[in-house]
């Protein structure tokens, strides 16, 4: 059912958002720019990579494949898969203004590795 | 998967869902573990906290927002601001220092002038803070130009507008109204705009920081081409005291020295159209 299929879906590996405003969080007073960081993070389940509906084909064939998986096998990690920079300008402890950019620092897209 | 690649740590993804309930315990402490993270990244060994003077350069505000894209996607790119692509495209930390002022000579109201000739004026920037990993590949100097009031200027000829401006690196410590002193940049510039230039001051800020060698300062000199008293250091805002005008905002006026680093981790400052 369309309810079932939309949980079912949420389980599943992907990229969740997470805004940190740095006013919530009293950092704005030494972090200048950006106002607050979307902070992504992968989080899900990295089911068998069989589509459900193969199930209906090839049955025999589907069937032996995944009743010959290896359970001992670790299941694949749900991990960032594209990343992208970000730079932020703060006050560091000696009150020195800091624009500094880092590279792999914003998850674009996640998948099971 | 580095402790970089997604800045809420291991331990807190699980709290993550917790957090969208808003568990106090649970969200301050992964918020927490987050803001560690986020020191260690910028190399802090602890959260700063800075004084109430502490002062953002607007220079380096717009260097964050064209480099970011912000201003692009804001739509509010000033045209007059000149990106420093090829210091930027070399470093992934810029750096901004005020002078230390209390190293200033006290000034009396009028420039240090010595048989009508302007003396440089010396300035101290302390950059012993900057991490030893960070490898500096430039620097430049900032000074502001203000414009000096039309009424006067257009009474004059072409050549009275002129001012020379020239930067020295002080290579031995200063005695009793002597420098000794070795050019870095020098510039003419005509007295009837107000904007910031900028001087390349890379030799001795990377002599400074890469050889260790002793920092006695940069000294600026400005000489009004056709001696007028009255516009002898009046043009270049270099000190607090010399004709600040009323209002006028020393904290973002005075000089700024910028340094272009790389600490090897990430890639640099090239500009990004916002995703």
């Amino acid at each position: 059912s369309p309810k079932q299929r939309g949980r079912k879906r949420n389980r599943n590996c992907r990229r969740h958002a997470l805004y940190v405003d740095f006013s919530d969080v009293g950092w704005n007073d030494w972090i200048v720019a950006p106002p607050g960081y979307q902070v992504y993070y992968c989080h899900g389940e990295c089911l068998f990579p069989l589509a459900d509906h193969l199930n209906s084909t090839n049955h025999a064939i589907v069937q032996t494949l995944v009743n010959s998986v290896n359970t001992n096998i670790p299941k694949a990690c749900c991990v960032p898969t594209e990343l992208s920079a970000t730079s932020m300008l703060y006050l560091d402890e000696h009150d020195k203004v800091v624009l500094k950019n880092y590279q792999e620092m914003v998850v674009e897209g996640c998948g099971c590795r | 998967e580095s402790n970089h690649a997604s800045l809420i740590p291991e331990e807190g993804k699980k709290k993550a869902p917790a957090l969208q309930s808003r568990t106090a315990g649970q969200s301050h402490e992964l918020l927490r573990d987050f803001e560690a993270t986020l020191l260690h990244m910028f190399g802090l060994r602890r959260r700063p906290r800075p004084s109430r003077s502490a002062t953002v350069p607007r220079y380096l505000l717009d260097l964050y927002r064209l480099q970011s894209g912000e201003a692009e996607e804001a739509g509010t790119h000033d045209t007059g601001f000149e990106y420093p692509e090829r210091s930027a495209s070399r470093a992934n930390t810029v750096r901004g220092f005020h002078h230390e002022e209390h190293m200033e000579p006290v000034h009396p109201g009028e420039p240090q002038t010595k048989n009508g000739e302007a003396i440089p004026l010396r300035f101290l920037f302390n950059l012993s803070n900057i991490p030893e990993d960070e490898l500096l590949s430039s620097a430049e100097l900032r000074l502001f130009r203000q414009q000096i009031d039309e009424a006067i200027t257009e009474s004059e000829g072409d050549k009275d507008q002129l001012h020379r401006i020239n930067v020295y690196e002080v290579l031995k410590p200063p005695r009793a109204g002597q420098l000794i002193t070795r050019l870095l940049d020098t510039r003419l510039v005509r007295h009837n705009t107000s904007r910031w230039e900028s001087f390349d001051v890379s030799p001795a800020v990377l002599r400074w920081t890469r050889e260790r060698l002793p920092n006695y300062g940069l000294a600026v000199e400005v000489q009004h081409l056709n001696q007028t008293p009255h516009h002898q250091g009046r043009h270049l805002r270099i000190s607090r005291s010399l004709h600040q005008e009323p209002g006028e905002d020393w904290e973002q006026l005075r000089p700024l020295l910028v340094t272009f680093g790389h600490d090897g981790k990430g890639n640099p400052l090239t500009r990004r159209a916002k995703r």
